[in-house]
């Protein structure tokens, strides 16, 4: 939107388009433009680039009303990371560990998918590349009892952090939800006061089908935050904003490409530029 | 769905009679939204509506007793004539034919791609499955274990360059009497020229029959933009939508359809090898009205 622009219909569509486009949803766009007019006619705002500012100081409100940090106080910190399928979880959390072991932080991975084809593969792959190690069974073998595994390793080893990958699974699988929810339960279970983390990770390329996702998922294990990834496509993962409003989970990190260097802290003001970029 | 949306709009014609532009616009704005909340893309929702709006001040409408239903109805038979049509069979031609499968990362390549075999081997045809993806950990292996359970030979070559590996994969084909060579390339960005180019020296080289996109139902306005450059770049034959047995509504695929004109050849139905079907416009219609 050029700056210098008269604040008439044709303006306030453009903005409407421009957030629709960007996958924020139609009735968030339309109420989001709507907040936007009348603040703009009671703070008498004439100017389109002072409308700008006015809405990007909105959304970044929004998203500021959250923790966008990753909890990293106990020890081991245990970080679940869950979301539907392809959406980026292995890779995502690879990036984790070799951001963490840059730090010097001990970081311990758990192959918890035990169900896709060469999914522990792919994240041995990976741990080695890192330098991390990997607890992990057999194909096919229970998720609990890697989990289980896993944590009892995180603490003999004195290990800061455990990440745990998980099978993608859709939302409206009712027999998958369960299971991960029962993963959830051996976590709790076998270290009181985790998960510390329950990472949502979703694709920014995702619709409207994100808000139902961070929805279920929320009931299942509760989400403490979203990874969201792939913003190095053409996609703007608008629907992070109805998922911030409706359902409080702000967006920690973001994917960027599919290194193990590509993981961003997320900055509101970076997304919101980038939106209307 | 929106059927109830524009019960609402037409209730308050009861007993008024005529309808009026107004109540038509009323109408063509309810679908509009359903449409967008769908994940339909805005420019398509814009085009498709204009469409629709057409037929929605025609006699049908105008003279109908239930107005709102019959524009339901409008909009449901635009919408399955747009996704359907034309013929959603593979298309293959010399032996070995050749079939590529393309697309973003994470969408359903390498699943399909098996799914595909496993439906042709069905077929009594005698396929392969190639790995092109050199770049993904343990891609290699992925395919090789879903090639395994099925019984459907994968050919590799390691880290070799993709080009070199298709190219040796219709050698061997031809020297092992397969006749459908099925291709799982690397999931890339429609950006990435220099990853664009590889697919395209790919199609230069074997000149496949079919280059299938494999898109995610789940995808939202993006889908044009994706569907739109791969097809600019490639020149698609089909699409295949995925993980259909998710509940995201799917306008993706009629965003992918209007904006390229192929048609949805299969649409993928779960994880197990076995959960491919053909697409169905009018069902798909159904989905996406909600
Ligand atoms: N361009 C880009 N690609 C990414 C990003 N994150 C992940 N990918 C790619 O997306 C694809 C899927 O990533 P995975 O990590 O396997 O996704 P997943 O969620 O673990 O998948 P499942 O375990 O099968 O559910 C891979 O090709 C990754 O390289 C990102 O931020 N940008
Ligand atoms: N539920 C469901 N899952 C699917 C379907 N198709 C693929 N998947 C899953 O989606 C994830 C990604 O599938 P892949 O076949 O690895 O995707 P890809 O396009 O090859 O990914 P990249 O090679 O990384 O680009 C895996 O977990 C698959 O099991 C489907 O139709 N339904
Ligand atoms: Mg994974
Ligand atoms: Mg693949």
């Amino acid at each position: 939107i050029k700056s210098n622009r008269k604040l008439d219909d044709d303006f306030w569509e453009e903005l409407e388009e421009i957030l629709i486009y960007a996958d924020v949803g139609v009735n968030t766009s339309l109420n989001l433009v709507s907040n936007i007019q009348k603040k703009a006619k009671k703070q008498k705002l004439y100017d389109s680039s002072e409308v700008m500012d006015l809405i990007k100081e909105e959304v970044t409100n929004l998203f500021n009303n959250y923790d966008n940090s990753i909890n990293l106080t106990s020890s081991p910190t245990i970080i679940l990371v869950v979301g539907v399928n392809g959406a980026g979880k292995t890779t995502s959390i690879a990036k984790m560990a070799h951001r963490y072991k840059k730090e010097n932080k001990k970081v311990i991975l758990a192959a918890g998918d035990t169900f896709r084809a060469a999914a522990i593969d792919q994240l041995q792959v990976w741990a080695s590349r890192v330098g991390v190690e990997l607890i992990k069974h057999q194909e096919g073998s229970d998720p609990g009892a890697v989990v289980f595994d896993a944590i009892s390793a995180a603490k003999a080893r004195k290990a800061d952090i455990l990440i745990i990958d998980t099978a993608g699974r859709l939302q409206n699988k009712t027999n998958l939800m369960k299971e991960i929810g029962k993963v959830r339960n051996i976590i709790e279970r076998e270290l009181p006061g985790a998960p510390h983390e329950v990472l949502l990770v979703v694709d920014a390329t995702t619709g409207q089908n994100a808000i139902s996702q961070a929805r279920i998922f929320k009931e299942a294990t509760s989400v403490s935050g979203i990874i969201l990834t792939k913003l190095d496509g053409t996609a703007k993962g608008g629907i992070v904003l109805a998922v911030a409003e409706e359902l409080e989970i702000p967006v920690k990190l973001i994917g960027i490409g599919e290194g193990m260097e590509d993981l961003r802290d997320f900055s509101p003001t970076d997304f919101i530029e980038a939106l209307f970029g | 769905g929106l059927s109830d949306r524009l019960q609402d709009v037409f209730r308050k014609l009861k007993g008024k009679g005529k309808i009026t532009e107004d109540d038509v616009k009323s109408a063509m704005r309810e679908v509009r939204l359903a449409l967008l909340e769908a994940d339909v893309n805005f420019k398509v929702v814009k085009d498709f509506t204009s469409k629709v709006r057409e037929r929605a001040v025609g006699q049908e409408v105008l003279t109908s007793l239930t107005p709102g239903q019959q524009i339901v109805k409008i909009v449901h038979d635009e919408m399955t004539d747009l996704m359907g049509g034309s013929e959603s069979k593979l298309v293959l031609g010399k032996s070995p034919a050749v079939i590529m499968a393309v697309g973003l990362q994470g969408a359903g390549k390498t699943t399909s791609a098996a799914k595909l075999a496993n439906n042709l081997l069905k077929q009594g045809r005698r396929p392969l499955l190639v790995a092109c993806d050199i770049y993904r950990p343990a891609a290699i292996k992925q395919l090789q274990v879903l090639g395994e359970q099925i019984n459907v030979p994968v050919f590799a070559m390691g880290q070799n360059k993709p080009l070199d590996i298709a190219k040796a994969s219709v050698e061997f084909a031809k020297s092992n009497n397969r006749d459908i060579i099925i291709i799982d390339t690397a999931g890339r960005l429609h950006i990435d020229e220099e990853l664009m180019d590889e697919l395209k020296d790919i199609k230069s080289a074997l000149n496949p029959d079919e280059i299938l996109l494999v898109v995610d139902a789940m995808t939202g306005q993006d889908a044009v933009n994706i569907a739109e450059a791969f097809n600019v770049d490639l020149g698609l034959t089909g699409l295949i939508l995925t993980k259909l047995d998710g509940d995201s509504r799917g306008g993706a695929a009629l965003s992918a359809k209007a904006v390229t004109g192929c048609p949805i050849k299969f649409v993928g139905m779960g994880e197990k090898l076995d959960a491919l079907e053909v697409f169905h416009p009018d069902r798909m219609a159904s989905r996406i009205l909600g």
